[in-house]
């Protein structure tokens, strides 16, 4: 039949409503097939190939690795809200790295939270590498300057500096932030190489307001989506790279150092329908 | 916000004396759009506008307000009515000690929350002992601690036992023979999906008999919060519910989504990274919040 089922149009809009995409572009795609299907038989099948098309498509480009550089280290910065990830994430990627026989070494930037300095060490003991950290309370900038030093000093492929988490909204927090990353530049033009924002797929449309304001203050070169090991299934994404195109690197899919995958949007878009 | 938006649509209503079908039509999809940007849960919102249309039909607009001002009244209403009462604080009569589990989804915010729930209780002058229960976590132990110490308030820990149940059973012991009143279990996050872990939160639910089974969500949580809600309060039965980090920008609409599902009271919000920062529930301020 021709025309788009009022039941069938429901119940996309439910799944793509429940998968976090937000009402905007949910309403987006739902004309885009409403339209197809008033010029085509469209069954079920074929309706839900359509719009796994239209969300790929949202997604062109939105895969890559973390970037390569011509002098080590390469110098990773990471940040995002309170809680998404940020520090698991460091030590799944170093992992990762160092099983590729990589060097690594991991900066403990977040001098503020009970015990942060205690978690990312544990990790490096774990993983057998090298973690620069001060004393509670100190400079975060100091121990990032402190540990790239160190990295340079050591030939090292890849540094990590772990920030503390943070609200976007936090003026004295982004300025912090904005800190830490002109003493990396000052110390090496180049750094930091790339900036990940950390997010937790079980949040909502915040976010997109997140991603806006890391952005603006500290420019975003990647994005590290998190959680996906559950039932939520972070389709705020979808909005947030059509409207800001920073690409997605990787998705954590659970606690250990091997819950990591390179992002794979056809995987992705899959696993919204699953 | 949301009540210049209905002074739009209400304009064409003006000099009507009552709410009609026809001039409501337009102000339900205005909240439907409202709440599902604010995260409110899909279903949430099916039910919630239902029920606001129903209260909205046939009200008579008052002489001195206008059918915008009305129907946000009538929203506002039966938007914190289903949020719940005001500062309904822990139950905690009964047997020494009054036993806290806090439980919830990776990175909420509980180890935190136990430390301001702790400072909170230790201001209202009892006597608290917070139990670091989470073995799985790297360093969480060490974080309970270092707030204990913060704050100066016990905190009960083995490094050699894995076991939640055994660390759980022991602190009580000690609790009863130091005469505490209330002991605070900070428990590991996990996934609501995660059937083993589920099982075995329940399992430890079952041999500390806790007073309150308080769920520690993140107030930035999406359509996934119903989810999350149902299944922790589906396996522990949830008494209550504290909702974090609200000192960020989020509408919260989990509020609603989480309330809806569990039925829980929101007892606490937590507005800030300090343990200073936790505030008795406002589900007056909450839903103008998510009304934007
Ligand atoms: N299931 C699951 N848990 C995760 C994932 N990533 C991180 N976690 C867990 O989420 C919690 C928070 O992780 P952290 O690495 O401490 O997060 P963070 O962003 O560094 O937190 P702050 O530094 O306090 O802002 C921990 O319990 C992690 O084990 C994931 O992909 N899946
Ligand atoms: N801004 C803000 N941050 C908060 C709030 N509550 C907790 N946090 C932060 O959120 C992050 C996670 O807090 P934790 O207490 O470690 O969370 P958790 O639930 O114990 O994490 P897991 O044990 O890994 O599941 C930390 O950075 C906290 O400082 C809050 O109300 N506001
Ligand atoms: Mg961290
Ligand atoms: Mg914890």
């Amino acid at each position: 039949a021709h025309g788009l089922d009022g039941g069938l149009r429901d119940e996309i809009e439910e799944l793509l409503i429940t998968a976090d995409i937000g009402v905007v572009l949910t309403a987006r795609i739902l004309d885009d097939l409403s339209a197809w299907a008033a010029k085509n038989n469209v069954n079920p099948a074929e309706g839900t190939l359509r719009i796994k098309e239209s969300l790929l498509s949202i997604l062109e480009e939105s895969e890559g690795a973390i970037s390569a550089v011509d002098a080590p280290p390469a110098v990773v910065l990471v940040l995002g809200v309170n809680g998404t990830g940020k520090t698991t994430t460091i030590a799944k990627i170093a992992h990762d790295l160092t099983e590729h026989g990589k060097s690594v070494i991991l900066a403990a930037g977040d001098t503020f939270r009970d015990a942060a300095v205690e978690q990312l060490t544990v990790w490096g003991d774990r993983l057998g590498v090298e973690v620069v950290s001060q004393k509670q309370g100190a400079d975060p900038a100091a121990v990032a300057f402190d540990a790239l030093v160190r990295a340079q000093t050591r030939g090292i492929d890849y540094l990590f500096v772990d920030t503390a988490g943070r609200l976007h909204t936090k003026y004295n927090l982004m300025e912090e932030l904005k800190k830490i990353k002109r003493v990396l530049g000052d110390r090496m033009p180049a750094a930091p190489h790339e900036t990940l924002l950390v997010l937790d797929a079980g949040i909502g449309q915040n976010n997109i307001a997140q991603a806006k304001k890391f952005h603006e203050e500290v420019g975003i070169t990647g994005i590290v989506l998190t959680k996906l090991d559950g039932s939520a299934k972070g389709g705020a994404i979808f909005p947030l790279f059509a409207d800001l195109r920073i690409p997605i690197k990787y998705i954590g899919v659970g606690e250990g150092a091997d819950d990591l995958m390179p992002f794979d949007r056809h995987q992705f878009v899959e696993a919204l329908f699953s | 916000a949301i009540s210049d938006k209905f002074n739009t649509i209400f304009s064409k209503v003006r000099g009507r004396a009552r709410l009609s079908e026809e001039n409501i039509s337009e102000a339900l999809r205005e909240i439907r759009l409202a709440l599902l940007e604010a995260d409110v849960n899909f279903k949430v919102v099916k039910s919630f506008t239902a029920s606001v249309r129903d209260k909205a039909l046939g009200t008579e607009v008052t002489p001195r307000v206008t059918p915008g001002q009305q129907f946000i009244k009538i929203v506002h209403d039966e938007l914190v009515g289903l949020l719940g009462i005001e500062g309904e604080g822990l139950s905690l009569s009964g047997p020494s000690p009054a036993v806290i589990m806090l439980v919830g989804l990776v990175g909420s915010g509980k180890t935190t929350t136990a430390g301001k729930l702790a400072l909170h209780l230790s201001k209202k002058s009892r006597n608290t002992l917070m139990v670091a229960a989470d073995t799985m976590r790297p360093a969480a132990r060490n974080q309970l601690v270092s707030i204990g110490q913060r704050i100066g308030i016990e905190v009960f820990s083995n490094d050699r036992e894995q076991s939640p149940n055994r660390i759980c059973a022991d602190a009580l012991s000690y609790a009863s023979k130091k005469g505490v009143d209330t002991v605070i279990i900070d428990t590991a996050g996990r996934l609501a999906v995660d059937e083993q872990l589920m099982g075995e939160l329940a399992a430890l639910k079952r041999a500390i008999a806790p007073r309150e089974v308080l769920l520690v969500a993140d107030s930035m949580s999406g359509q996934d919060a119903v989810t999350v809600a149902a299944k922790f309060h589906e396996a522990l039965g949830l008494t209550g519910v504290i909702l974090t980090k609200l000192d960020g920008d989020t509408r919260g609409g989990a509020a609603l989504s989480i309330k809806a599902v569990s039925g829980a009271p929101i007892k606490f919000a937590g507005v800030g990274e300090k343990l200073e920062d936790l505030m008795p529930f406002e589900p007056g301020r909450m839903a103008t919040r998510i009304l934007g």
